[in-house]
């Protein structure tokens, strides 16, 4: 069986909210490392990774591994029943077909259960190499979130350029076009409101925005997220969450015809 | 804008 307690139930409800509109199914996997997951959405054009560890769950238990197939827009609506304040606690048996959601409230007087049929779902894995990439740029979440609502409202597609001059997020479209440059900025309060650019070599490469746009749902997951490009690869949206692991989106570049 | 590229392009099946 498995069992897994994690007091922050807030992270597993924004984490839901982050991915749900852009996959349908996904098996989560349950190992003695903790609980991950990865999808792509339909069009086969993004693919997201979640990895939460074990050892960021106050009590954790997994006998065997366990994939679990679940809709995410169902496990979404039972999550959304949770108190932001509530502790999560998801169990399930090994061959079962039910997944089951209990949520505390912090003060222990309101204890409820969910629970949810599994699915079973043919997803195929992908091997993601571990990759140096030319550029990584490290920004504010919000700010990105920002840029990328701001340009979609211009344009469909965003061109990220990275120089030693800054990050250029640039756009055009039928009423006009629009470029806003991120220099490194380092000299804040808060190392996460900084702007950290990690040039190797330059690099310039075309996304669809309606996708970015979607992966800013996963901003209150985390102060800070990191842009990682190469030309020859997937762009790497990561945001990380504090003491467990990560959410990361891949995005397929625009590539000429 | 260029033609939009899968995923599957760079990443294979495990």
């Amino acid at each position: 069986m498995l069992e897994f307690r994690l007091v922050q139930g807030s992270l597993l409800k924004k984490v839901m909210e982050a991915i749900k509109d852009l996959v349908t199914d996904a098996n989560f996997e349950c190992s003695s490392t903790g609980f991950s997951l990865q999808a792509m959405d339909s069009s086969h054009v993004a693919l997201v990774a979640l990895l939460l560890r074990s050892e960021g769950f106050e009590h954790y238990r997994c006998d065997r591994n366990l994939s679990m197939g679940m809709n995410l827009n169902n496990m979404s609506k039972m999550l959304k029943c949770a108190g932001n304040d509530d502790i999560i606690t998801i169990k399930a048996d090994d061959g079962g077909d039910i997944v089951t959601f209990m949520f505390e409230s912090p003060s222990q007087d309101k204890i409820s259960d969910f629970e949810m049929k599994l699915m079973d779902i043919s997803s195929e894995q992908l091997g993601i190499p571990e990759s140096e990439y030319q550029s990584i740029v490290r920004m504010p979440a919000a700010e990105f979130q920002r840029i990328c609502k701001d340009l979609s409202s211009i344009g469909d597609t965003v061109i990220i350029s990275v120089t030693k001059e800054g990050v250029k997020f640039s756009t055009r479209g039928d009423i006009g076009s629009a470029n806003i440059v991120c220099r490194q900025n380092t000299s804040v309060d808060k190392p996460e409101e900084a702007t950290v650019i990690e040039m190797k070599e330059p690099v310039s490469l075309t996304f669809a925005l309606r996708y970015m746009n979607s992966f800013t749902k996963a901003t209150p997951l985390s102060n800070s997220v990191s842009l990682s490009m190469s030309s020859d690869l997937p762009l790497v949206v990561e945001y990380k969450i504090a003491d467990m692991g990560y959410l990361r989106f891949y995005l397929a570049p625009k590539i000429e015809d | 804008d260029g033609k939009q590229s899968t995923i599957t392009r760079f990443f294979s099946k495990v």
